[in-house]
This record gives C-alpha cells, sequence and structure tokens, in this order.
C-alpha cells in the first residue's frame, strides 16, 4: 500500500489505505483465486529452512527465471535438469524431465513417522517413512513422485564397502513377523560417496492417493555386498535427527485434471 | 454518420477545453482535460502487507498491473481495439447516452507460480494462469 502512494499517485482509488473489512475481502478474493479454502496455518517452526522448501524454493526459482525469460520448453527442461544435478551430486539419476515441465504444481510432503526397526526373525534393520497424501488438492494427478534421502560420506567402518540401497512399499503389516513389500526402487552406492539420493515412487503414489486406506508407508533398506542389512546410519543416510537441511522427503509433480472452476458466491 | 458526431463531440470538447484538443492530432486525443488513454498501470499485491508471509514462501507478492484508461474513437490509438471495440465506438457516438465506451480491459496475461505451506506443513509450489496483466486494450 506504501508503495502505491508513492508512485501510483494518478490511481486515485488505490491512494487512500484499504479498510479493515476491505481487506478481508481482498484476503478472501484472492484465496479464491489460489483455489484454497481458508487461509492455511502450517505447524512447524523454522520450516522454511527444511530440506523440502529448499528444495521447493529452488524449483520455484527455475520456473519464475523461465517465465521471465519466456524461451519455452527447451530452456525449461535444462533449468530443471540442472535443479536435479545440483540438488543431489553426484547419486541422483538424471530423470526424464518432461513431467517437470508439463507440471502444474508441485508438492513436498513431510516425513510423519521415522522408525528404526530391527526384526529379529530375519534379523533385518529397516526404516519406516510415512506420508500424508490426502491433502492433496482436487482436480490434480500424479505424473511423478519421488522420494528423497540425504547421504552423508560414511566414516564408520563401512568406509570402504559399497551399499545396495532399496525402497519397499508396505503392503500389509503383521505383528508377529515382517510385514508384505512391494519392491519399488534400488541403488548400488559407494560409502564414500554423498548427496542426495531419489527414489522413484510414482506408481505407489498413485495408488495412495485413490485408495488413501492403503498407504502404509515405505521402507527402506541398506545391505551391504554380503547380503547383512546395516543400520542406516551407520551407512550414512539422514534421518529425522539429522540437520533440518538434509531431512528426507518426499515431492510429486501433477498434472490438473480438470480446470479449476472458482465457485458462485 | 460516426464522423459527424465526433466532429461535434469535440466541438463540444474543444469549446470546454480552451481549444487545447484543436491543436492535437488523432493520436494526441488525449489532453490533460481528458481521461487518460486505455493503457497498463502499475498494482503491486503484497502478500507480506495482507500478513500472509508465515505460509506463503514465495513470492512477497507480485506486480499486478491493471488496465484503465478512456477507449475513445480513433481507437487505432490504442493496443489491440477489438473488432467489437470498433463498432461499439461506432454506435456509442451514434447513441452516446444509451451505449457506453467500450472497456479498457486486459488483452494478454501472464501466469505467476506460488509457492505456499499448507496446514500439514507440506509445501505446495502451483503455477496460477492469467493472474498478471500484459497488455491491455479496448473491447
Amino acid at each position: 500500500e506504501g508503495n502505491f502512494a508513492d508512485h501510483h499517485v494518478h490511481s486515485s482509488f488505490i491512494y487512500r489505505r484499504l479498510r479493515n473489512h476491505e481487506r478481508r475481502e481482498i484476503q478472501r478474493e484472492i484465496l479464491s483465486i489460489l483455489g484454497l479454502p481458508h487461509r492455511p496455518r502450517p505447524f512447524s517452526v523454522g520450516k522454511h529452512s527444511s530440506s523440502a522448501p529448499l528444495f521447493m524454493l529452488d524449483l520455484y526459482n527455475a520456473m519464475s527465471s523461465e517465465q521471465e525469460t519466456e524461451r519455452g520448453a527447451a530452456r525449461g527442461s535444462l533449468t530443471y535438469r540442472a535443479i536435479l544435478t545440483t540438488q543431489s551430486p553426484p547419486l541422483a539419476s538424471l530423470h526424464d524431465t518432461n513431467f517437470l515441465n508439463d507440471a502444474d504444481m508441485v508438492m513436498s510432503f513431510v516425513n510423519l513417522v521415522e522408525r528404526d526397526k530391527y526384526f529379529s526373525h530375519q534379523r533385518r534393520h529397516y526404516k519406516e517413512f510415512r506420508f500424508d497424501l490426502t491433502q492433496i488438492p482436487e482436480g490434480e494427478a500424479v505424473t511423478a513422485a519421488e522420494f528423497r534421502i540425504y547421504k552423508d560420506r560414511s566414516n564408520s567402518r563401512y568406509e570402504n564397502d559399497t551399499f545396495r540401497i532399496t525402497i519397499y512399499q508396505v503392503l500389509k503389516e503383521y505383528s508377529n513377523r515382517d510385514a508384505d513389500l512391494f519392491l519399488l526402487d534400488g541403488k548400488k552406492i559407494r560409502a564414500s560417496d554423498g548427496g542426495w539420493l531419489v527414489f522413484d515412487i510414482t506408481a505407489t503414489s498413485n495408488h495412495w492417493v485413490v485408495n488413501p486406506q492403503h498407504n502404509l508407508g515405505l521402507q527402506l533398506c541398506v545391505e551391504i555386498m554380503d547380503g547383512r542389512t546395516i543400520n542406516i546410519r551407520s551407512a550414512g543416510l539422514i534421518g529425522r535427527h539429522g540437520p533440518q537441511s538434509k531431512q528426507p522427503f518426499m515431492v510429486a509433480f501433477f498434472k490438473a485434471s480438470e480446470v479449476l472452476l472458482r465457485s458462485v458466491r | 454518420a460516426a464522423n459527424s458526431k465526433r466532429k461535434n463531440q469535440n466541438r463540444n470538447k474543444s469549446s470546454s477545453s480552451q481549444d487545447s484538443s484543436r491543436l492535437s492530432g488523432p493520436g494526441d486525443y488525449n489532453s490533460s482535460e481528458q481521461k487518460q488513454a486505455c493503457k497498463k498501470h502499475e498494482l503491486y499485491v503484497s502478500f507480506r502487507d495482507l500478513g500472509w508471509q508465515d505460509w506463503i514462501i514465495a513470492p512477497e507478492g507480485y506486480a499486478a498491473f491493471y488496465c484503465d484508461g478512456e477507449c475513445s474513437f480513433p481507437l487505432n490509438a490504442h493496443m489491440n481495439a477489438t473488432n467489437h471495440a470498433i463498432v461499439q465506438t461506432l454506435v456509442h457516438l451514434m447513441f452516446p447516452d444509451n451505449v457506453p465506451k467500450p472497456c479498457c480491459a486486459p488483452t494478454k496475461l501472464n501466469a505467476i507460480s506460488v509457492l505456499y505451506f499448507d496446514d500439514s506443513s507440506n509445501v505446495i509450489l502451483k503455477k496460477y494462469r492469467n493472474m498478471v496483466v500484459r497488455s491491455c486494450g479496448c473491447h
């Protein structure tokens, strides 16, 4: 409002400050344009410096510069590719970036639970992650989804080892034995490597959006080459207790499946 | 008919505006006495001023722009006048009390991206089309 008064004196109808009720009306109208029923009230403190908002801010900056230059899809593809690479050296696989250029919406999800487990029957270490996909706005279809977890260079006794890191979808849980799992993605990583690891979980995300009751989370497992599983912390993977900027998160890309129609008031 | 109306209108206007418009060429009809011609004006919508900086991460606001000004004959002085605007101007000149002048409104609109938290502290990056006026014209 201050800016208007300084630079736009010709606009008599915006020269004055908005009254409280006018301000509320404007807020309501802008929320309506953004397709939001109410003003969000995020709960966590210091959230702006967390890994997911930082990653999303990089995407935002890339999209904004692309809109400014208006040079089309080819440049956009390069921009996104650059982000994926700089975010994750040297571990990220370079994805087909078409879905990134086509995305109408990108959404990151915070990890709701992370449990270290050691199951005595099979002497198997694994970690569980859960994401709530029920908050996705209506009319959006998932085109791609990734689980991202940061790996520090390992200084442990596994320093010269190679790890096989595997991610599974939990299909069914039991109280007396291991859960039924579905293999989603896996990578071979040297212990000395560091950076973001990216796993493709597109099919699972689509399944969870349609059937939220089947969302029992993900399991991540680290094996050394002799087949033994090890604690993920020993492998240098950063979990909930690590720095905010290296917390694991999930990111999904969406294409609008229908035109957003504003309701008549 | 339109020409004669226009001449009449100009004659009336010039008599009350100290003949300033009489010296003007067709593109300079916008004298100090008359309303400014249809054009783009800047208007910054500040999310910070709306008290939303806790949930909107970026941008801090956006230059939305708006279109304002008069759509008067000759319309070719304006950017992107539609055929309807030309027709409506002619009809307005014939029936000034019944038919208004064409509207000064956006002809091209740009998208913006907004990055924000939802109630669960998930982060949403969404592209909103038709948010920023790129150019104005007469409709």
